[in-house]
This record gives C-alpha cells, sequence and structure tokens, in this order.
C-alpha cells in the first residue's frame, strides 16, 4: 500500500519528540520532520509493521545530511597561510577560552606554533584566566589592559606573529548575548579589523532552543566558519549540533568532552545520530 | 417559550465538540509549542496538554472570557503553582548575625558573577558582605572574583596556594565569621552531574562551613537536562534557592521549571546581564508570561 500521512503520523511524533528531548531546537524539530514527511509520504510498504523501520532509516538519512565535521588541521593547511588566525566567539560561559587551551595544545601537538590574543578585555579576570593558560602551554600571550579595544589587541597579536614567524593566532573574543546589539556590533569591528581566517562559534551543548537563534544571530554577525560544541560529558545529547548545524550549515570541528587540555574530540556525526535513534 | 429553545439550541451548537475539538487541538499545540521552545521539560509539556484539554474541554466556560483564554489561564496557574505561587518574598538575610550561602552549578552558569550580584543585593540592605574564593581549579578563578569583591564593595579571601578548596571554604568562612562579616558567599568551582568526586566534594564543603543556604546557580540557557543535573545536585546536598541566570537574552528559561519540580526548591533571584546591579528578585507571574510568549 502507498503510504499516506495518516499512516505515518505515529512515527513521525515519536521522531519530533526524540529530537526535542536530545536538545534540538523546536523549529529545527519541525523541520526535519516535514522534511522527513514529505519524503515518507506515497512510498510503498507491503505491511504496516514496516513503516517505523522504514522511517527510522530515512530519519538517519536526513540527520546524516544535516550534520557536517571537519578537519581543522586540513582546513589550516589548505589556505597555506602564516599566520593563520582563529577567531573563537559565542554566548557567555560556553567555554571558548577553555577551548582555546585545549585547540593550542591539540595544533601544538601536530609541531604548529602560535600566539593567544586576549581579547576579552571586557570580563573580571578573563585576562588573568587566558594568561595561566598561556603559561602552563608556554605560549606567548599578547594582552592590553582591562577596557581597551579588543580589536586592537587582536590586530596586535597577528603582527606580533607575522614579525616572529608564528604559524597561528588564536584570539579570544567576550562572550555576549546575541540580542545584545551593541555587542554584537562590537564583534563585527572586531572581526573587520583582524580578519581571521577561521571564525569559530563555540556552543554549550547543554543549552536548548536557544542554541538556533546563537548561531543564527552569530552567524549574521560574522560569518562562521565552524563550529566547537563544549560539555558533552556532562551527558548532553547534543542535540544542539542537530540544531546549529541545520541552520548554519557550517561544520563541526570538535567537542569539549572535560576541562584538561587533553578533552577535546573530533566530531563525529553518527554519536548524535545514535543518541537521538537510540 | 420558542425564542428560549432556539436560544439554548444555538448554544448547544455553538458548544458542540466537533465545533471546538478542531479549535481546541490547535489552541493546545500552540500553548505546546510556545513551552517547547521555551526548553520546558518535553514530558512536562505533553503532561500538561492532556491537563488543559481536559479542563477546557469540560468545564463551562465563565461569561466573558474566550476558550483561549481559559486554556492560558489554566497552563499559567498552574506553572505559577509549581514555582510556588505569585507571592514572591523579598529575599533577606538578618543583620547582626552570620548567614553563610554556598553557590553551586554547573561549569559557566554564572556562579562568580552571580555572587558580585548578591553582593549588590544585599549591601542595599546594609549588611556587610564576604566573598569566600573555594574554586581552585579554573585558571585566574581568584583574580575574577577578587575584581568583583573590589568593585562590589564585599571583603574577599581567597588562597591561590592551598590545592583543597575544602580547606580554602572552611578558612575563608572562619575569617569572615571572626570579622563579623554578616553575609558570606562561598563560590565553588563549576561541575556537572557526571563528576561524581567534584559532587561528593561538595558534601565535603557543606560539612565544613555548614551553609544556611545552598544556591544553585542555574544557566536560563539550559535545554533538556535540566532536571537531571538539578537532581544530582540536590542529591548531593539539599538545594534551598536556585539563581537562574542569562535571562536578558532570548532563553525563556523554561528548564527552570525542571529544576524546582526536581530541588523543591524556589527560584530567588535572575540574572538580566553580566553587570553587578543586573539581577532582579524573581516573580513567577512575569516568567511565566514570558514562557507562554
Ligand atoms: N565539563 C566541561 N567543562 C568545560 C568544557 N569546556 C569548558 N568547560 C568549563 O566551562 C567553564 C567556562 O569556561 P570558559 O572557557 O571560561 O568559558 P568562556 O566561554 O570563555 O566564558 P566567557 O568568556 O565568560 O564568556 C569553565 O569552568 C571551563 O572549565 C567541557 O567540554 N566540559
Ligand atoms: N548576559 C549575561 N551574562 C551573564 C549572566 N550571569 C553571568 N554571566 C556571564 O556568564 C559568563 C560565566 O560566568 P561565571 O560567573 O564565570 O560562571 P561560573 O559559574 O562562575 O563559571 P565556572 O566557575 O567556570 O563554573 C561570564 O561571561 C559572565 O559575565 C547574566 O545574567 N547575563
Ligand atoms: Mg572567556
Ligand atoms: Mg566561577
Amino acid at each position: 500500500r502507498e503510504l499516506s500521512e495518516k499512516d505515518l503520523e505515529a512515527s513521525l511524533w515519536n521522531f519530533q519528540v526524540a529530537l526535542m528531548e536530545c536538545d534540538v531546537a523546536l523549529l529545527v524539530a519541525e523541520e526535519l520532520t516535514s522534511r522527513l514527511k514529505a519524503k515518507m509520504v506515497g512510498t510503498k510498504v507491503k505491511r504496516l509493521g514496516d513503516i517505523t523501520p522504514l522511517v527510522q532509516s530515512a530519519f538517519e538519512d536526513l540527520l546524516k545530511e544535516n550534520l557536517a565535521s571537519g578537519d581543522l588541521l586540513t582546513i589550516i593547511k589548505a589556505k597555506g597561510k602564516k599566520p593563520f588566525s582563529i577567531m573563537f566567539i559565542g554566548v557567555n560561559g560556553t567555554g571558548k577560552t577553555t577551548t582555546i587551551a585545549k585547540v593550542a595544545r591539540y595544533l601544538m601537538d601536530h609541531g604548529l606554533t602560535l600566539v593567544f590574543a586576549a581579547a576579552d578585555t571586557f570580563r573580571a579576570g578573563s585576562e588573568e584566566q587566558i594568561e595561566v593558560h598561556a603559561n602552563r602551554l608556554n605560549v606567548k600571550v599578547i594582552k592590553h589592559k582591562y577596557g581597551a579595544d579588543p580589536a586592537a589587541v587582536a590586530y596586535d597579536a597577528i603582527s606580533y606573529a607575522k614579525n616572529n614567524n608564528i604559524d597561528l593566532v588564536l584570539i579570544d573574543t567576550a562572550g555576549r548575548m546575541q540580542t545584545d546589539k551593541g555587542l554584537m556590533d562590537q564583534l563585527q569591528k572586531i572581526y573587520r579589523v583582524a580578519s581571521p581566517d577561521l571564525s569559530i562559534f563555540v556552543g554549550d551543548s547543554l543549552t536548548g532552543n536557544d542554541a538556533l537563534q546563537q548561531a543564527e544571530e552569530f552567524n549574521k554577525c560574522v560569518p562562521i566558519d565552524a563550529v566547537i560544541l563544549t560539555k558533552i560529558d556532562a551527558d548532553s545529547k547534543g542535540g544542539a549540533a542537530i540544531s546549529i548545524s541545520a541552520s548554519i550549515k557550517k561544520p563541526i570541528l570538535f567537542l569539549g568532552v572535560g576541562q584538561e587540555y587533553k578533552d577535546i574530540i573530533p566530531f563525529d556525526p553518527e554519536w548524535v545520530i545514535n543518541n537521538v535513534l537510540g | 417559550s420558542l425564542s428560549g429553545a432556539l436560544g439554548s439550541a444555538i448554544k448547544k451548537v455553538l458548544r458542540a465538540p466537533v465545533v471546538d475539538e478542531k479549535v481546541v487541538k490547535e489552541l493546545i499545540r500552540d500553548i505546546q509549542r510556545a513551552l517547547l521552545q521555551s526548553d520546558v521539560n518535553v514530558k512536562l509539556v505533553l503532561e500538561l496538554s492532556k491537563n488543559i484539554e481536559k479542563k477546557i474541554l469540560e468545564e463551562d466556560l465563565p461569561p466573558g472570557i474566550t476558550r483561549r483564554e481559559l486554556a492560558i489561564k489554566v497552563v499559567y496557574d498552574e506553572l505559577v503553582g509549581l514555582l510556588g505561587g505569585d507571592k514572591p518574598q523579598l529575599p533577606k538575610y538578618p543583620k547582626g548575625r552570620t548567614t553563610i550561602v554556598l553557590l553551586v552549578g554547573i561549569q559557566g552558569s554564572g556562579k562568580t558573577t552571580s555572587a558580585s550580584k548578591l553582593t549588590f543585593y544585599f549591601k542595599k540592605q546594609g549588611l556587610s558582605m564576604g566573598l569566600v574564593c573555594a574554586d581552585n581549579f579554573r585558571a585566574g578563578a581568584y583574580d575574577q572574583l577578587s575584581q568583583l569583591a573590589t568593585k562590589a564593595g564585599a571583603e574577599f579571601y581567597g588562597d591561590r596556594t592551598n590545592s583543597n578548596a575544602v580547606d580554602i571554604a572552611k578558612n575563608g568562612v572562619k575569617a569572615f565569621k571572626e570579622k563579623g562579616i554578616e553575609v558570606i558567599i562561598v563560590d565553588t568551582a563549576g561541575r556537572h552531574k557526571n563528576e561524581s568526586d567534584l559532587l561528593s566534594e561538595i558534601s565535603q564543603i557543606a560539612e565544613a562551613v555548614k551553609p544556611d543556604e545552598i544556591m544553585l546557580v542555574l544557566d536560563g540557557t539550559i535545554g533538556q537536562q535540566a532536571m537531571q543535573q538539578a537532581e544530582a545536585f540536590d542529591q548531593t546536598t539539599k538545594i534551598g534557592t536556585i539563581f537562574l541566570t542569562k535571562l536578558d537574552g532570548s532563553a525563556k528559561g523554561g528548564g527552570a521549571l525542571s529544576a524546582v519540580a526536581a530541588t523543591k526548591a524556589p527560584i530567588r533571584f535572575i540574572g538580566t546581564g553580566e553587570g553587578m546591579e543586573e539581577i532582579e528578585v524573581f516573580s513567577p507571574g512575569r516568567f511565566v508570561s514570558r514562557l507562554l510568549g
């Protein structure tokens, strides 16, 4: 028989609930479910019992189409630029500064040299924080006084890297709400002045629906080139990966799985898909 | 009379379930979608939906209220009820005595920043404030809290060389008690439900300093993990109150409902920005209205 909307209703609703319980934003869950419905309506089945496994495998394919991973070293090598600068952006407390330290360790393990730009000149303790990481990693950090222009710090760090033949500049920025126009304008200015080779959006995987808004708004402000999701070790199901990927269609490079420098792993879409289907 | 019979017949037609069911389903769906987008727990939303549907199909419409208004009122009342009712107590601590508040929560939720907000709030009540940095893990934690303490006008205690957070907490509280500080806030490192030794560190700190209040600082952007995470903290030490942060963005904070359900702890304050003055007393009514969009 040919599947009707009515036949699919129960399975589709179950999949939408599965997505939402894994922290996929409502709008994305609905969008994916309606795409799944469009795909499946009219397909022929022998028995009604075949519906769920059929929907499941179509669902799996749909999720695979909507999740992309990426390799940072490949991206860096491909551009062949020295220094190659990476700007880390995102809302407050998602793990940007800690992620910079992890990425630094990762890149240094692959023989690259780097310098930090302490371009969060606003938050209490932000400069001391990145300085501690820099000292532990034996990396130079360029910083100005609190209250200084973040764009100037980024610019300075890039100049320093150029003059000292350093491979990479990792630029830390202050956390900010995507709804704060003043701070988003400031971010745009930092981006314009620093003109980074890669901008990485750092998202907290425990975030709910707001992950969608964050990715969309940040992406309108400065183009996001890639994503890192943190705090996976807190047992997040990773639905934010789907929300973010579906909306800005950029690769997720890494997952943060703890607070130590070693706690970073390449993103594997299968992991999220298994959480949703399992 | 004829007009009376016609009148009641018309009323019956207007009340006919055939007319209402489709409208009701749509109504429930709208409310469901608003709550889901606000990060309310999925199971809770589906459960609420069943309750509303029952109530608005069975109950006679009070005069002058549409079925949509009744549905929203039913959800509003139920959620405000879950949050302890719309009579927010104005948080107060006693003068001339010592109150010890222990801040706990997930990494990055806003504990350290909220310590400065609590300082701002309670200083206005004329209370003397002391902040203890019992986070000896995070890079720059000492400097962050010390800078905030200076800005907010609180005494600060920290120990860069002590590798034992329990000791730092104990020594800090002791030092502030001796100084007669009225409100002592102990800030801790972030931790989550899977870090069992970090969670047991919380019970050790609580055992050492005997706090009057353990405040869970919860990120307002948290999604479906809110319930399990809050449960884990509550199973470690009884959570007394909740501070819900980052509500100045677009997130509605629906996860907080699960945290309240899990801990039975009231939400006392919300954070509405990065500055220390960006703190508000929690109002269940305003919170729920925002959840419902
Ligand atoms: N468990 C866990 N904690 C993490 C992870 N990544 C970061 N953290 C912790 O999250 C907290 C916040 O990290 P930061 O690096 O300060 O976050 P940020 O985005 O720079 O914060 P702001 O600059 O204030 O916006 C710290 O306690 C980190 O150790 C992770 O993958 N897992
Ligand atoms: N916009 C906004 N930002 C906030 C709010 N509360 C805290 N923040 C920011 O969130 C980020 C994290 O705050 P912290 O106070 O460092 O968080 P924490 O819980 O102490 O972090 P850990 O000690 O690493 O667990 C900082 O950038 C704060 O400025 C709030 O209500 N609104
Ligand atoms: Mg930072
Ligand atoms: Mg802190």
